[in-house]
Parts: structure tokens; C-alpha cells; sequence
């Protein structure tokens, strides 16, 4: 160990060990965590012979989805030595173990973390039988494709059609437009065969809004784009470009109609559309998203944190004093003022994802009984906290990069590529702007509430009563 | 002071809480008050809103910092509970440090939105530099804490034995222009220029 790093340890004035059991969540977590850690970092399979970095972008993705295919079975034989399968799902799929495997992004991700939560969240029973056991013994790969290329985060804007035939009890999926095309979703390009698509549902002539179907992309066996689907990836990102991001586009494509996901809204036989009981109860898959997103930042953090803070340990800069060493560039205070707001900052998203991850779940247990009045709570609470935790994490990372100074725009610091990643989840998941005006519509509706009745107002707005 | 419950936030983490609440308070009713007045003078609901949308980023983002602060000192002071006395001492100062940067990033919204003076925004910068000096000595340990392996962090700026220098010069071996002494690129192109005269 550099003498440098040694000293620091010698005079840390608590036990590093105690904290880490305090964030991992008690000593068995941190030992589990550690197995897990030698159990898929050990495999000289999924160790790289050559730095990402000097791969094209096609060998990317092909070390990618065998190193991606490989964690996938790993994981299955790791839970069949009885350790936990979440935990596992959760480390290789987040920022952790994840994102060391594969530093550009796992092509599956999005089948575990969209698709197959969709189908648990909006399937119905019959629906959940049918799709869910295939989708996690992977014998089709899923994502979900919402966002096209004419519209983001406005989700009601979106272009394809869905429109139903009694006649042959059949959805036809079409993209009117070039702009209707599907983009941007992860694994799309040339990874999965199956798909939730969210169109706009035409049912009698009259069109109910978006709603998510479940369609083959491509043929099981050849792996083929089916008739009618135009597919294929959308290019090279500022980072994730082993994602497999890609464009979809459908000619009038036929699927049955029990493909359209119906737990809330309904299409009967004969083209009777059964409306769902509230518009929102869709937003469930994408709370859950934003959850995993908050705990992902404050990993980029705190690794973002710990490469700049040991490397301003040992590194040394000027001499302000005559006839002294350089000092550690850790005592200028300067430097800490980049570095230990951004530690501080690793605590904060630890502890309010903690809240939004029980907040979520009390949530939807309410909304299992029908209740539904902490859904708008919540929804304002978790896009503002994507939205801080995304934004916050992207800067930090790039300060943690500056502190480094030359050696931090090194791809080996690993700083430039996880600051891909942290700021790509900026715009991911409902853009950082456009989700704070969503909030900013609960606070104005909290407001007039604060105004007029007070005691009324939800845990996370009662401060308001009192400007009000 | 917050006049209706007369708690003095001065250099307590729960004062800054009722600082950024009233900030966010602040920012909300001044952007619901904006929104007001723009259709009152003939604007849409709509244009009105578009019209606000910076306040009301502002608001939101406030809103949430507030919260964050909040939350992070209730969560924190829940899961300490049984922590030696020196780590219990770091998080909190870590959270007193988060409070502290926000209020110190906002001291303009703290003028409008609260009753602080110029002699309390001093009194917040003494804090910051206080809590930056007592957290130097434990910044190491606090990242080791993390327990972030080497081949999780891959990097040669921030493996656990400190050999940054060693770590940079393997990484650059790896460069595949390294493989060879003399690029074919040189007889290609250099050699013909370097021998044109220009």
C-alpha cells in the first residue's frame, strides 16, 4: 500500500469496517456481498483481455451480450448454492457488479428491469401465466418501447396505432410516420425478440389513449425481424454503447388480442373498451424504475468518490512552503470542497432511496385495496428525486473527474465512462426538466390545498400549510 | 428565526431544515402568485405556465432539496442507533455538511425566501470550512467504508493500494499502438511528408 494511503488509514478516527456493515445492512449482507463478488469477478470468462475502450463498436456489444448471457446463468447457478437471487438480479443488473462486468452497459438489462416488471404490474393473471415464465427462464427476451423518435417524455404524444378488428379479434400495430419509429430502448436493436410496445389504442373508430402490448419482434429460432417489423440499433451514445439502444418501426404488424396488457384497461371481443379505473395506476413499473435509478447514482457516486479521494491522497502539488514537500492535493481545501459535498452526497441518496423504496412499496399495497391517494405523492416525490439524484450524481462524477486533473480524463480513471452512464440516466426515465414540471404541478395543486385546507395536505407538502 | 415557531436555525442542521422548507414555500407560492397574475393579465392557463416554467423548476427542485434534507437527517438518525459514537459523530457531520453546501449554493433564495442576515451567511461559511477540516482526517477511511473492490472500481487512480503511478503506466501499455516501435502509419504518410520539404 502507498505510504501515503497508509497513513491516512492509521489516523481515520473510526472503523471503516463498522460503516460498511452499516450501509451494506448488517455483517451478513457485507459477506454475502463479498462472495458474490468472488464468485463473478473470479471467472476469467467474464474478465476482458482487452480494454474496452479499444473495441469497435460492434465487438462492444458482442463481448457484451456473451458476458451479458453468461452473468445470466451464473446468477441462476449462485442462487442454486442458496444465496439470495435479488440481491444477485440487483447487483449485476445495477451499478455495482453490473456495471465492472460490463463497463458499456448490459443489452439485457432492460428485459429484467422493464419488461418483466410490465408484465407483473399490468398483465393480467392469465397473462402473468403465459409471458412471465418464459421471460425469466429466458426463453424470450423482452423490452420495453415507449419513447419514439418524434416524442420523449410526453408520452401522450406518441404516434403508433393500435387498432382493433372484432372481426379477427386482432391488434394492428402500425407506425403512421417516420417520427412514430420506436427509439432508444435498450436491447431493442438486436437482442430481444419480444417486446412491450406502448401505442395508441383505436378501438370503434374512437381512440382510449396509450396502452402496452406485448408483440414478437423477432422468429425464435432465426432470430429474424418478423414481416412488418422494421428494426435494428440507433448508433454510438456518449456512453452505454454496449446497450444495444435501437429503432422499431411496424407496416400494419397483426398480433391476438389477448396481447394487450389488461390488468387496468380492456378491449372486449367485440371492440367494448372497459376503461381503468384511474389513468394512473400505469405508473407503477416506472416508480420502480426510478427507485433502482436513485440507488444506482449514489453507487457512480460513491465509486466516483473513493478513485478521487485516494488518488488526492497520494498525489502531491506545489510547494507553498519553502524547503517542504509538495503537499497531498487532499489538503487543499479547494480540493475538498469537490470531493466531500459529493461524499456527503452518497449518504443522502442512500437514505431517501431507503424512503422511496418503502414509500413505494406501502404505495402499491394501497393501491392492491383500491386506495390511491398517496399515487400523486408519490409520483412528484420520485420524479424530483430522479431528477436530483440523476443531476447531482452527473456533476459529481465529472467534479470527482476534475479533482483528478489530467489523469481523470484517463479512460482508465473510469471516470469519463461513468460519467456516461450518470448522465445519461439525466435524460432516461423521463428528462430531469420535464419530470420537475410534473412535480411542479403537484406543489401548485398542494398549494391551493395548503391555502384552503391545510390539515389536509400529504406528509411530504405539510411544510406548505405554514407559508401558506 | 422562523417567526411562527421561533426555532433559531443558526448552526443546526434542523434550523437549515426550516430554511429550505421556507425556501421552498417561498419558491411555490411565488410561482403560484406568478402564474396568477400572467392569466389575470389575459394569458392562457397554458401560456402562463410556460411563462413560469423557470420558478417552477426552481420551486420543485426546492422543494425536493428540502425534502432530501429532511428525510436524510430523520433516516440517519433512525439507523444510528446502536453506531459507535466516532461514526455516529462523521454521518452527522456528513449531513450537516450536505445542509450547509445547499444553504450555501442558496444563499439568495435564503435572503428572499427567510430572515438571515449577511452575518449569518458568514456563520454558515465558518461551518462549511469547520466541517471540511473535521472530515479531512477520516476521508479515507469514510471511501474505504464503502467497500468498493478494485476490479468494481477499475481504475488506476483509485485501487486500494494507492499505486496510482505504477497502474497508469500498465494501463497505457495497453494501448495497441504500444504493440509495435514504429507505426505503419510513418512509412505510409509521415516519411513521404517529413521528406516533401513543404
Amino acid at each position: 500500500v502507498h505510504p501515503d494511503l497508509q497513513k491516512e488509514r492509521d489516523k481515520c478516527t473510526f472503523d471503516p469496517m463498522e460503516l460498511t456493515y452499516f450501509l451494506d445492512g448488517g455483517k451478513e449482507k457485507t459477506f454475502e456481498k463479498h462472495a458474490r463478488e468472488q464468485f463473478f469477478l473470479n471467472d476469467p470468462e467474464l474478465k476482458d483481455t482487452v480494454p474496452n475502450e479499444y473495441l469497435s463498436h460492434k465487438e462492444k456489444y458482442e463481448v457484451a451480450v456473451r458476458k451479458a448471457c453468461l452473468i445470466t446463468r451464473k446468477i441462476r447457478e449462485f442462487s442454486e448454492q442458496g444465496h439470495g437471487g435479488v440481491d444477485s438480479y440487483r447487483a449485476l443488473l445495477g451499478a455495482t457488479l453490473g456495471s465492472a462486468i460490463l463497463k458499456d452497459g448490459n443489452p439485457l438489462t432492460l428485459h429484467y428491469v422493464m419488461f418483466i416488471p410490465t408484465l407483473m404490474g399490468q398483465g393480467t393473471v392469465e397473462q402473468q401465466a403465459e409471458w412471465i415464465g418464459r421471460a425469466w427462464t429466458c426463453s424470450i427476451i423482452g423490452t420495453y418501447a415507449q419513447t419514439e423518435l418524434g416524442h420523449g417524455t410526453f408520452i401522450r404524444g406518441l404516434e403508433t396505432t393500435a387498432t382493433y378488428e372484432p372481426e379477427t379479434q386482432e391488434f394492428v400495430l402500425h407506425s403512421p410516420t417516420q417520427t412514430s419509429f420506436k427509439w432508444w430502448p435498450g436491447g431493442l436493436g438486436h437482442t430481444a425478440n419480444y417486446c412491450v410496445v406502448v401505442a395508441q389504442l383505436y378501438t370503434k373508430g374512437e381512440c382510449h389513449g396509450i396502452h402496452p402490448f406485448i408483440v414478437q419482434l423477432r422468429d425464435e429460432e432465426t432470430h429474424e425481424p418478423l414481416p412488418g417489423i422494421t428494426i435494428g440499433e440507433i448508433g454510438t451514445k456518449l456512453g452505454m454503447n454496449a446497450t444495444n439502444n435501437g429503432f422499431l418501426g411496424f407496416n400494419k404488424v397483426r398480433i391476438p388480442r389477448e396481447q394487450m396488457l389488461m390488468k387496468n384497461a380492456q378491449v372486449l371481443e367485440d371492440g367494448t373498451y372497459v376503461k381503468s379505473p384511474s389513468s394512473k395506476l400505469t405508473y407503477g413499473t416506472m416508480i420502480f424504475v426510478r427507485v433502482v435509478l436513485v440507488q444506482d447514482m449514489s453507487v457512480y457516486l460513491s465509486k466516483a468518490v473513493t478513485i478521487a479521494v485516494r488518488y488526492s491522497a497520494v498525489r502531491r502539488q506545489s510547494q507553498p512552503k519553502p524547503d517542504e514537500p509538495e503537499p497531498q492535493i487532499l489538503d487543499y481545501v479547494t480540493q475538498q470542497y469537490k470531493l466531500f459535498p459529493n461524499i456527503a452526497k452518497c449518504f443522502v441518496f442512500r437514505m431517501t432511496s431507503e424512503w422511496l423504496w418503502d414509500m413505494y412499496n406501502s404505495v402499491t399495497s394501497e393501491l392492491e385495496s383500491g386506495d390511491m391517494e398517496r399515487l400523486p405523492e408519490l409520483h412528484a416525490m420520485s420524479c424530483c428525486l430522479k431528477v436530483l439524484s440523476t443531476s447531482d450524481a452527473a456533476a459529481g462524477v465529472e467534479t470527482c473527474r476534475l479533482a483528478c486533473g489530467g489523469h481523470g480524463y484517463m479512460a482508465c480513471s473510469n471516470l469519463p465512462a461513468m460519467y456516461g452512464l450518470a448522465t445519461a440516466a439525466c435524460t432516461y426515465e423521463g428528462e430531469n426538466t420535464v419530470l420537475l414540471l410534473q412535480a411542479a404541478r403537484y406543489l401548485m395543486k398542494a398549494w391551493v390545498q395548503a391555502v384552503a385546507t391545510p390539515n389536509e395536505l400529504m406528509p411530504t407538502v405539510k411544510y406548505l400549510a405554514k407559508g401558506a | 428565526k422562523d417567526k411562527s415557531s421561533s426555532v433559531s436555525w443558526k448552526n443546526t442542521i434542523e434550523g437549515l431544515i426550516i430554511a429550505a422548507q421556507m425556501v421552498a414555500a417561498g419558491c411555490v407560492k411565488q410561482s403560484y402568485i406568478n402564474i396568477e397574475k400572467r392569466k389575470s393579465a389575459g394569458h392562457s392557463t397554458e401560456d402562463a405556465w410556460n411563462l413560469t416554467s423557470l420558478e417552477l423548476v426552481k420551486a420543485a427542485d426546492a422543494h425536493c432539496r428540502a425534502f432530501v434534507i429532511e428525510k436524510t437527517l430523520s433516516q440517519m438518525q433512525l439507523k444510528m442507533k446502536g453506531l459507535s459514537a466516532p461514526l455516529c459523530k462523521v454521518l452527522m457531520q456528513l449531513v450537516e455538511l450536505y445542509a450547509v453546501d445547499w444553504a450555501l449554493t442558496h444563499v439568495g433564495d435564503l435572503l428572499r425566501y427567510t430572515n438571515v442576515k449577511e452575518a449569518n451567511i458568514q456563520d454558515l461559511q465558518t461551518w462549511m470550512e469547520r466541517l471540511l477540516t473535521e472530515l479531512r482526517p477520516n476521508a479515507v477511511g469514510i471511501v474505504d467504508g464503502f467497500d468498493i473492490c478494485d476490479e468494481i472500481l477499475a481504475s488506476a487512480l483509485g485501487a486500494y493500494d494507492g499505486q496510482v503511478y505504477k497502474r497508469l503506466f500498465e494501463e497505457a501499455m495497453k494501448s495497441p499502438l504500444n504493440a509495435e516501435p514504429v507505426n505503419k502509419s510513418f512509412h505510409q504518410y509521415l516519411k513521404p511528408f517529413l521528406q516533401s520539404n513543404l
